[in-house]
């Protein structure tokens, strides 16, 4: 079982 | 104040029609490097970074920064209303409530104008680390459409795994599975046709086709594709256009849980 991500989880808030 | 003369609306509207179904609204910010857009959809499972710099605008000026909060669907009406070859200029002053924008055709003496007002985006951006890729492959981009589509009517998801064999687009879906194995391959004749992978280790990912699907609706602005992947971080599909500007979308991956 797979789950999408968030770009979130890899990209910081400036 | 600003002022970007684009010699063919064709380019901004290309992009405008790439992005419009991730992104609704958004802003274009402007400065003296040139203009620059990011934005995530909806979900936060992808993000479209964007930029046009001054360069490929003659001439280009814009003395502050500019954010111009756009709804992309009100800009996309207005540039339907600009002929693909017409010279487009966009204009804006230094606190504005509207974008300006003038379509000349080169060939006759037809000039027309349109304002689009702005909205108030509080938009936030993210810090995207420079990544040392573990994989890059360079294609045409009409392959990787084709790829995505015709592995989008099987599945939902996509495995991409490159490795010194080749790089392999797998899907399993209801109906059954296929996938798709490119090599490094170069074209005598033509040089769009050429297939480069640059591997320093394998890599193996799952992505959504329905994403990867929205973001080849780029594939009219450049012939080639660069997809660029490390374990476990978000995807890079890198489009080129003029003057070192760029379409650039980011793809958080599927993973086991």
């Amino acid at each position: 079982k797979t789950q999408q991500r968030s770009i979130l989880g890899f990209f910081a808030k400036k | 104040m600003l002022e970007a003369r684009l010699e063919q609306a064709n380019l901004l509207k290309k992009v405008v029609d790439s992005i419009t179904n991730l992104v609704q609204d958004c802003n274009f910010d402007c400065n003296d490097s040139g203009i620059a857009l990011q934005a995530m959809d909806n979900s936060h499972v992808a993000l479209v970074a964007m930029m046009l710099r001054s360069d490929a605008f003659s001439p280009f000026r814009c003395d502050r920064n500019i954010a111009l909060g756009i709804n992309l669907t009100s800009l996309t009406k207005v540039l339907r209303c600009a002929q693909n070859e017409d010279i487009l200029t966009l204009k804006a002053e230094d606190a504005p409530d509207v974008v300006n924008l003038v379509f000349e055709s080169a060939e006759s003496d037809r000039l027309s104008e349109y304002d689009i007002k702005l909205m108030d985006i509080d938009q936030e951006h993210l810090g995207i680390p420079d990544t040392e890729y573990a994989a890059s492959i360079t294609m045409p981009s009409a392959e990787f459409q084709r790829i995505t589509r015709d592995l989008l009517a099987l599945s939902e998801s996509v495995s991409i795994e490159c490795t010194k064999e080749g790089v392999k687009f797998s899907c399993q879906g209801d109906i059954g599975s296929g996938s798709v194995t490119l090599r490094s391959h170069t074209n005598v004749d033509n040089e769009d046709r050429n297939v480069s992978i640059d591997l320093s280790e394998p890599v193996s990912l799952m992505f959504s086709l329905k994403y990867l699907s929205n973001f080849c609706k780029a594939s009219g602005l450049s012939s080639r594709v660069k997809l660029s992947l490390s374990n476990e971080v978000p995807l890079l599909v890198e489009y080129a256009l003029p003057s070192n500007s760029f379409l650039r979308f980011y793809l958080a991956p599927k993973i086991g849980d």
